[in-house]
């Protein structure tokens, strides 16, 4: 394992974190898109089948645990925890996410490296990853108030991408590390989507401004 | 047997 690759992790693990202090602690889960939480369980339990067939290590095998026991725990408290619930902004809420769902099957099937039930839904969670953030880009526009709490959160979503390439750079370079395209092209474009986001966070940081995106 | 490369991330 690379530096880039566990701080690339660790941010991840950080992200959830804010999340969950916005959610327990303030009891709100204003600004957070369901629909992009929905989507990260789907990514989660079809890319970690593999739990099932094959050991890496117990790094490996409990971080896989807390990201799948934690996306649940984030949709189940949006949706029937009775305080948080209720702060949901449901109404601007409204990205199809189905279509992204359907649109990733569509893709997997038609590439892949092998066909095969674990490999083929692997895939699926690669391309429906790098698209999940669009409800929560969406939601992000549409509200007048950010909190820093969720401008947090999904900065550091996008930083743990952004690492996962300089990863990626470094196995490359470092440990012949073969090209793999399908996870290095829905990785950048994972990243490229936050791009936007990422310019106006770091400005409203640097002029201590309270963080606005452009409608 | 070169799959894990990518496979062991998350």
């Amino acid at each position: 394992m690379n530096l880039f690759r566990l701080l690339g992790d660790m941010t991840h693990l950080l992200s959830i974190v804010v999340l969950l202090l916005k959610i327990r602690t303030v009891k709100s889960c204003a600004g957070i898109s369901l629909k992009t939480q929905e989507l990260y369980v789907i990514v989660f339990l079809t890319r970690y089948l593999d739990l099932f067939t094959k050991y890496y290590s117990v790094y490996n095998t409990a971080m896989k645990l807390v990201f799948l026991g934690t996306s649940i725990g984030i949709v189940w408290y949006m949706r029937y925890h009775k305080v948080v619930k209720q702060t949901y902004s449901k109404d601007e809420d409204t990205f199809k996410h189905y279509f992204l769902i359907l649109l990733s099957i569509i893709l997997a099937l038609l590439i892949h490296r092998a066909f095969d039930v674990i490999e083929v839904l692997w895939t699926f969670s690669l391309y429906l990853e790098a698209v999940a953030i669009l409800p929560q880009l969406v939601l992000l526009q549409k509200s007048r108030n950010i909190d820093t709490l969720t401008g947090d959160y999904v900065f550091l979503l996008g930083a743990y991408r952004a690492l996962y390439i300089l990863n990626w750079v470094y196995r490359f370079l470092m440990e012949n590390h073969k090209f793999r395209w399908i996870p290095w092209i829905s990785g950048l474009v994972q990243t490229a989507l936050y791009a936007d986001f990422f310019y106006y966070y770091i400005k409203s940081w640097k002029n201590r401004e309270k963080l606005k995106l452009p409608a | 047997k070169e799959q894990p490369q990518s496979h062991d991330e998350l």
